[in-house]
């Protein structure tokens, strides 16, 4: 069990890697088991390293997405959802955000929330809610219906 | 496996909505307030979150106001087959779910779920606010999370 | 002690139940001691009330705001600092958030950190930061620089 | 009283940088990860905020990497007054306040700025993900924010 657990974590760690690289376009990332637990390394594109409890609201958000993908190689599921993870996202890392988000959607089923412009128009289909008489409608289910 | 429909009946602010998902990336958008991620609580709530994981007290607070009866199923498509998964509140707060209209433990049915690859975790279903949490979370949680993974 | 408590609760709770009605053009709010401790209650425009765990993602910070207004009226401080409150809110909103900040900074002086353009368009002043040779440094301390 | 300027020296990602706060509302923008959340951090830090606080584990996380020593300094307006309150992290990391110059004790620096109207709490300052708290923290804390405004 304990030997799963390792080659696990090293499988994950250099998945993780790859998605900081990918995300941030360089750096790196590295997850590792101490004492005090899973501990997580991003170091960004030039940029000095600092701890992840120092990392910008968007720097979390793409290394969360980036630990995400990286599981998602191991422990595939049919269905990814994600509610609002661009809130703190820039437009550059929209972009990064919603490319990643259609890359992991030819490998299995991906469902958005956003109010972001920029991760809005990459979609392949957009779902419109609006409230009209007290209850929730869908009012679209159309191909770039916001673009 | 893929999650073709999903069909809400007095679910939250929903009163009746049929809500099919294409296939390729899908996203959902409208105001503030319009029902979206309650969309992501009706298929969490058939896949057996309970009513504080979803934004909620207890379970009679998932039922619309004014209605005493909630109704989601999903309409999920397993290679050749289509599956119907359903959970069901009824006025006396009893939970019931059933899989193509036969009632069905809720052992039985997260078990199907699983086999048909549907996870429902914080790093396969992403709730509002809570990204970061992967990144702020103590190492011996973030380490509980690999466990899951492994 | 207990009663200069009471009296506050009721000047914060009027208080709150009006900046409740400006922020939502309507509905109101009621901010009640119990047992529990101070109860919350917020009732929407055109909406059947729900608790407000209920209350979506825009919908609380919104209501978080009208609390925030009620106790400045109460015990102003000098300095407001938001940072990204507007992260969850869509257009309208950002613009009901945005003018609210405007009316508050008549009577304090209030920064607000967004990186949305509903917000950024109404503010007086505007200052830009960036990361440049690793370092973070003010490019603009300018009026309506991004508009 | 007025915060006129904040003069950041070797405060996480700053290196100089002297920041004017213009009269009416002021917005801080730029790209993710650029150093507004940063700025916030200079301020509530000379206002006597610990380094959890300020997403650092423990002082020196906040001295920029690479140097040794860090100080923010605020320039107040107070009627016709003009003060300067500055903080410092020495390479010792041992943590020295000052108003004009003069060293003060942390206790005697939060009593003046409490008395010019500085309230440097959960209220009136909004942290980055932190505004949704007010509504979803417990009855019972939020009853301790109703002690702090009475
Ligand atoms: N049991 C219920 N009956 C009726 N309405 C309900 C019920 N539970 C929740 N609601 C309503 O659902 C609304 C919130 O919906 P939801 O959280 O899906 O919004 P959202 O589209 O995600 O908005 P945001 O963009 O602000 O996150 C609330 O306004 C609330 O009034
Ligand atoms: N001690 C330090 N030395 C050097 N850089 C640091 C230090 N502490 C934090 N940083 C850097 O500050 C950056 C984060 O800055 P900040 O949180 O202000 O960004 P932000 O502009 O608020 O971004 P966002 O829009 O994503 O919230 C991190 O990338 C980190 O590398
Ligand atoms: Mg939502
Ligand atoms: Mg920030």
């Amino acid at each position: 069990r304990e030997e799963v657990v390792e080659r696990t974590l090293e499988r994950l760690s250099g998945a993780f890697d790859e998605q900081i690289r990918l995300l941030f376009g360089g750096g790196g990332g590295e997850l590792r088991l101490t004492e005090r637990g899973l501990e997580m390394r991003v170091r960004l594109p030039s940029k000095k390293p600092v701890s992840i409890d120092s990392l910008s609201g968007g720097e979390k958000s793409l290394s969360a997405l980036a630990f995400i993908l990286a599981a998602q190689r191991l422990r595939p599921s049919s269905l990814y959802v994600f509610d609002e993870a661009d809130a703190m996202l820039d437009g550059v890392n929209c972009k990064r955000y919603v490319r990643a988000l259609k890359e992991l959607s030819k490998r299995a089923q991906v469902v958005a929330i956003s109010l972001k412009k920029e991760t809005l128009e990459e979609v392949d289909h957009l779902i419109g809610v609006t409230m009209r008489d007290g209850e929730s409608k869908i009012v679209a289910v159309s191909r770039e219906a916001a673009s | 496996a893929a999650l073709d429909i999903i069909r809400i009946v007095n679910f939250k602010s929903f009163r009746r909505a049929v809500i099919p998902l294409p296939a390729g990336l899908v996203a959902i958008t409208g105001p503030n307030g319009s029902g979206k991620s309650n969309i992501l609580d009706a298929i969490a709530f058939v896949m057996g979150w309970r009513a504080s994981r979803l934004r909620a007290s207890k379970m009679e607070n998932l039922v619309r106001k004014g209605s005493n009866a909630a109704e989601v199923s999903l309409l999920i498509r397993n290679s050749a087959e289509r599956i119907s998964v359903s959970r069901e509140i009824r006025p006396s707060g009893e939970g019931v779910y059933r899989v193509n209209g036969k009632r069905r433990s809720a052992t039985e049915v997260m078990e199907l779920l699983r086999e048909m690859g549907f996870l429902v975790d914080r790093y396969t279903f992403v709730t509002q606010g809570d990204i970061t949490s992967i990144v702020e979370m103590s190492p011996r949680e973030r380490a509980r999370l690999l466990e899951e993974i492994s």
